[in-house]
């Protein structure tokens, strides 16, 4: 692993005597090398490594006897400090219920997470409702219906030609008067550059009035994490970001993208197609993850 | 020349950040301009022919099974969850049918909430039948049942759905490999051809993608979705690299019409721009 392959560069270097800058420079070359290749955004592993670079060149590493290991050590304390340093709570309305809304591009797991989230606050002795607001995907509306039936939960869906916007506001209207403590909006999966639906879902946020508007985001995602982002921040605005599908083997670099580029938190991490296959983020976790 | 003008670590640094952007990866984007470095020309230019030389790989990216008239034409979409491969089988329905062949469609994901359903919708839009049977049912005797009736009704083609998956999951790669040994079982040129299905906003995890389920299924070739966004699908060069496997079709909306051939030029000028 990374902190062993860079001592062993080092103990080469060390060969020839005192540790220098240009030996440091060349540590975080690996560094670099495991960002990138974890998927983590060229320009963000740029601006990450060079404000690194400050605390790796200074006595606590080249007064080490496993320099190596202590560039891991930084690296890895600047990454947990990037992602948030610690787990970013749902904030729930003080004046329930809390709405939720849930963006995304095609595919990202908005559907099977929004019946997560609603089974974790069922769980907690809440009372949740689910909103089919996805008009457009074949069978998407009896997708979560079913899911909401597995975990016993409410759910509004759409009638025949009815919009996603005013689904959204009967069902809030609906939830408040069967005092719901948490509405869950689902929406259709869109491209950041179609015009037409980063209209609409600015319209749903509109009537929604969302208290947390969280980006879904694959945990495969590559380089275009980015770009989506910052779109949908644009566009909607976020209070953080789901990483779905961490249950693989894709190393996450989305994650440390998203957060620098939008300021937002990971709120949740999806570690399964199960009901029940959702943690909390864990920073530490995450860095060591990312170096691989 | 502005090219022989610009300093050369400035370009290699502009050549590197477009391919990192378009997710070749860094490795493949090393790979890249490192063999380009003693050739004389523009850079871009020879990164093109670079480029378009690794996907077109020894000249066999024209060469297609041909639809079999001994039996039905069975395609076999495979894939992690989400990258696609319901609506592409939708559209790959709609494009045979459309050229006057007669379809089915095999509804293999029996695990997943309204996947049946799903299929069913594509199977209503392109007037294809499909073959089902409940949620939680044995998805192996779905694909067998399928490929019987295709070929008890003399069908010329059948699309084969199944479940997404992550390729580390070894219990649902066990799946897959039943799915295809059932297929085969009927006929060993069952199935003539079997895709990958891989979402073009995915970074490098494709080539564990590519080799995992290469290994469980030897695949024919990689679908790539989603082209309509601002991915550029990178990956892909890795993986003809190291697995040696083309990109056949790419999806590029959420339409029955929305699928296309692969072109390798398009694709390539499409990632530098
Ligand atoms: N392994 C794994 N699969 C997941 C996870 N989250 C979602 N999925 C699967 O990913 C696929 C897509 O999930 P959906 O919930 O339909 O995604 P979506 O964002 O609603 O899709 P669209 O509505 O089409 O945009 C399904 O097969 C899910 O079961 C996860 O954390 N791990
Ligand atoms: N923009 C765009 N969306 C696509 C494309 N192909 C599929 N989609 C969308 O991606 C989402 C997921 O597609 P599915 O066909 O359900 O994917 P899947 O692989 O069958 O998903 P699972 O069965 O859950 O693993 C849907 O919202 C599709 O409409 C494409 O080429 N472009
Ligand atoms: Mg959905
Ligand atoms: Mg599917």
């Amino acid at each position: 692993e990374i902190s062993r392959k860079l001592d062993s560069a080092f103990q080469k270097l060390r060969g020839k005597g005192k540790l220098n800058e240009k030996d440091v420079t060349a540590g975080l070359r690996e560094i670099r090398l495991a960002l990138l290749e974890a998927d983590v955004h060229y320009k963000v592993v740029k601006e990450f490594l060079s404000a690194v670079k400050e605390r790796a060149v200074g006595n606590e590493v080249l007064k080490s006897i496993t320099p190596g290991q202590q560039i891991v050590k930084i690296v890895h304390e600047e990454l947990v400090k990037l992602l948030g340093g610690q787990s970013a709570p749902l904030r729930l309305a003080s004046q329930p219920p809390t709405v939720v809304l849930l963006a995304g591009l095609q595919g990202s797991g908005k559907t099977t997470f929004a019946a997560k989230l609603a089974a974790r606050y069922k769980k907690r002795g809440k009372r949740p409702h689910l909103v089919a607001a996805d008009i457009y995907r074949p069978a998407a509306a009896d997708q979560l219906e079913q899911l909401a039936e597995t975990i016993g939960c409410t759910i509004t869906r759409g009638e025949e030609g009815e919009s996603p916007e005013s689904i959204t506001e009967r069902a809030i209207r609906k939830a408040r008067g069967d005092l719901k403590d948490l509405v869950i909006v689902d929406t259709a999966g869109r491209l950041h550059v179609d015009d037409d639906l980063m209209g609409e879902i600015e319209r749903i946020s509109a009537v929604a009035e969302p208290h947390e508007t969280l980006l879904v985001v694959d945990g495969m995602t590559g380089q275009d994490a980015v770009n989506v982002a910052t779109a949908f921040q644009e566009r909607i605005g976020l209070d953080g970001f789901v990483l779905t599908k961490m249950d693989g083997d894709a190393r996450g670099g989305a994650a440390l993208s998203i957060r620098h580029v939008t300021g937002t938190p990971v709120k949740f991490v999806g570690v399964g197609e199960g009901i029940e296959a959702l943690e909390e983020f864990h920073p530490d976790r995450m860095a060591t993850r990312l170096l691989g | 020349s502005a090219v022989t003008r610009q300093d050369p670590e400035e370009l290699r640094e502009e050549l590197e950040a477009v391919l990192l952007q378009g997710d070749v990866g860094i490795l493949a984007a090393d790979r890249l301009i490192k063999s380009i470095q003693g050739q004389d020309g523009d850079r871009w230019q020879l990164l093109e022919e670079e480029m378009l030389r690794i996907l077109e790989g020894e000249g066999e990216n024209g060469e297609r099974p041909p639809i079999t008239t001994g039996g039905p034409h069975v395609i076999l979409l495979v894939g992690t969850n989400g990258s696609g491969k319901t609506t592409t089988a939708g559209k790959l329905a709609s494009k045979y049918a459309g050229e006057g062949k007669s379809v089915l469609l095999a509804a293999a994901d029996t695990y997943r909430a309204a996947a049946i359903e799903q299929l069913q919708i594509w199977g209503e839009r392109s007037g294809v039948d499909v073959i089902s049977q409940e949620r939680g049912a044995d998805a192996a005797s779905v694909a067998y049942d399928s490929l019987s009736a295709a070929i008890a009704r003399n069908m010329d083609v059948l699309i084969v759905d199944t479940a997404g998956r992550l390729q580390t999951r070894s219990n649902l790669m066990d799946e897959l490999k039943k799915i295809r040994r059932v297929l085969q079982k009927q006929g060993d040129q069952y199935p003539q051809e079997t895709f990958l299905v891989l979402d073009a906003t995915i970074g490098q995890n494709a080539l564990s993608q590519a080799r995992l389920f290469h290994e469980a299924v030897e695949l024919d070739g990689l679908i790539l979705t989603k082209l309509d966004g601002t991915a550029k699908g990178g990956m892909v060069l890795a993986v003809r690299q190291e697995v040696d496997l083309p990109v056949r079709y790419i999806g590029v909306g959420e339409r029955a019409d929305d699928l296309m051939e692969f072109s390798p030029k398009e694709f390539v000028q499409a990632l530098l721009e």
